[in-house]
């Protein structure tokens, strides 16, 4: 099945990166952006995200990040632009 | 918890809210419930209070809408982002908007209407996102406990850093209690908010709300609010001295003018604004006038009326010059006869206060048209 995973995976990126936009002030340059190194933007972006809301923070999109980003909240961001 | 960079806030106590447009989900008055819940429990918290709006323009305007919504931040369709909320502030400050894709309920099915509410309204008072999970304002939204106080000493902690603990408000003197501490020598007893013989120093409007002032104390009353707030002048003015003359407000400078003896103040909100105590020969009395018994700001006239015996000056703000000489009280506001303790303006009405009575003046008929108690604004 990896078809049906490749687009979960990309599906997830693709959450993760709205969420950190609207909500962690992110702003993606290029692609490098998300390579998935541990000191990359997005995977400081996670990190600070998963401190801020309480999860383990692992830079990682493990399944209780996506649960989270999932969730109704409220439309203001978490850390101020 | 956290604040908005800047830490802003409101500098006034009562704020006024309008809901402009209903959910089709609720019933209106279920809405109007609601919100109206949502603010009695940020009220219970500060000495904040909240008066609903029907037509004017309110501090915090509330609305319905969905997707673009003629601010910065549009809504995301069902679930995500389901309201925001400003800072305070003028225009946009303060306002909150709640998501029409969502389905708003007054129950635990759906998205709660109150909950959501309240977390809004911390932000239309300055609190940020807190990171504690089992905190109101934490993010993300969850269903709670319908019976629990819903707000999170953390929540409290926050709105109170900015607005401090709700006041020993008091609607009727016998619920005020005064701390007796048998070794402290026996302090002068409170005024009696209720009593018949009520006498004031000086009243003054002040951001919306009537200042009455007595000794070393003050009365703080909104027209439209049933309490009463009382406290030490010096609690919110620590350098000036017990016993306030004559005050008046300019609410478009929201400044206010406080008289002692021949010096006067200007403060904004509790803060005395830098040069100030100067002589009251500054604004153009003759070196014989030692104290001022009352003033008010006639805002449609532009004139400040200063009421010294049984004699007024006024001074013209727009030419800032005032009277050549004083004119009789009576001859400009007659049935006024005698020396006056106080006097300010609410709507369009003058109100004189002289010992233990009070006459309402109506400028355009120029005559008395109401005889009332000095307590006559108190829930007494």
């Amino acid at each position: 099945f990896p078809a049906d995973m490749r687009q979960k995976k990309e599906e997830g990126i693709q959450n993760i990166q709205m969420y950190l936009e609207n909500y962690y002030s992110f702003k993606k340059e290029g692609e490098s952006d998300f390579i998935w190194k541990n000191n990359s933007p997005i995977t400081k972006k996670i990190k600070e995200m998963q401190e801020f809301l309480g999860l383990e923070v692992t830079g990682k999109l493990d399944s209780k990040t996506l649960d989270l980003i999932q969730q109704p909240r409220c439309g203001f961001p978490d850390i101020a632009g | 918890f956290s604040t908005f960079a800047g830490e802003p806030k409101w500098t006034k106590q009562v704020l006024t809210y309008r809901i402009l447009n209903y959910t089709p989900d609720l019933h209106p008055a279920d809405v109007d419930a609601a919100i109206k819940k949502a603010f009695n429990v940020w009220s219970s918290v500060t000495p904040l209070k909240f008066i609903k709006e029907e037509n004017d323009h309110a501090d915090i305007m509330i609305s319905f809408a969905a997707r673009g919504h003629n601010d910065f931040i549009p809504f995301d369709g069902p679930g995500g982002s389901i309201a925001h909320a400003y800072a305070p502030g003028t225009d946009f400050g303060g306002d909150a908007h709640f998501d029409e894709d969502e389905t708003w309920t007054i129950s635990t099915e759906g998205t709660n209407l109150f909950y959501v509410a309240l977390h809004e309204f911390g932000h239309s008072l300055g609190l940020f996102h807190s990171k504690d999970p089992e905190a109101l304002m934490y993010p993300i939204y969850r269903k709670s406990d319908p019976s629990a106080f819903p707000l999170h000493q953390d929540d409290i902690y926050g709105i109170q850093y900015l607005y401090g603990h709700s006041p020993n408000t008091y609607s009727d003197q016998k619920e005020f209690t005064e701390v007796k501490e048998p070794d402290k020598p026996k302090e002068p007893a409170l005024p009696d908010t209720c009593s018949p013989d009520l006498t004031f120093d000086a009243v003054t409007t002040f951001r919306g709300e009537i200042m009455f002032f007595k000794d070393k104390h003050f009365w703080r009353k909104h027209p439209s609010v049933r309490e009463v707030n009382f406290g030490l002048i010096s609690s919110f003015w620590p350098r000036l001295p017990p016993g306030v003359d004559a005050a008046y407000e300019v609410p478009e400078k929201d400044e206010t003018v406080l008289f002692k003896g021949n010096e006067f103040w200007v403060v904004r909100g509790n803060t005395i604004l830098p040069g100030y105590p100067q002589k009251i020969y500054v604004l153009g009395f003759p070196k014989d006038v030692t104290k001022i018994d009352a003033a008010f700001y006639n805002r449609n006239k532009g004139k400040i009326y200063f009421f010294i015996v049984d004699k007024f000056w006024s001074y013209n703000k727009r030419s800032q010059s005032m009277d050549r000489k004083p004119r009789h009280i009576r001859e400009a506001f007659p049935g006024i006869n005698e020396k006056i303790d106080a006097v300010f303006q609410h709507k369009n009405f003058f109100y004189f206060f002289h010992g233990r009575k009070q006459f309402e003046f109506d400028p355009s008929k120029k005559r008395v048209t109401r005889l009332l108690k000095t307590t006559f604004w108190f829930p007494c």
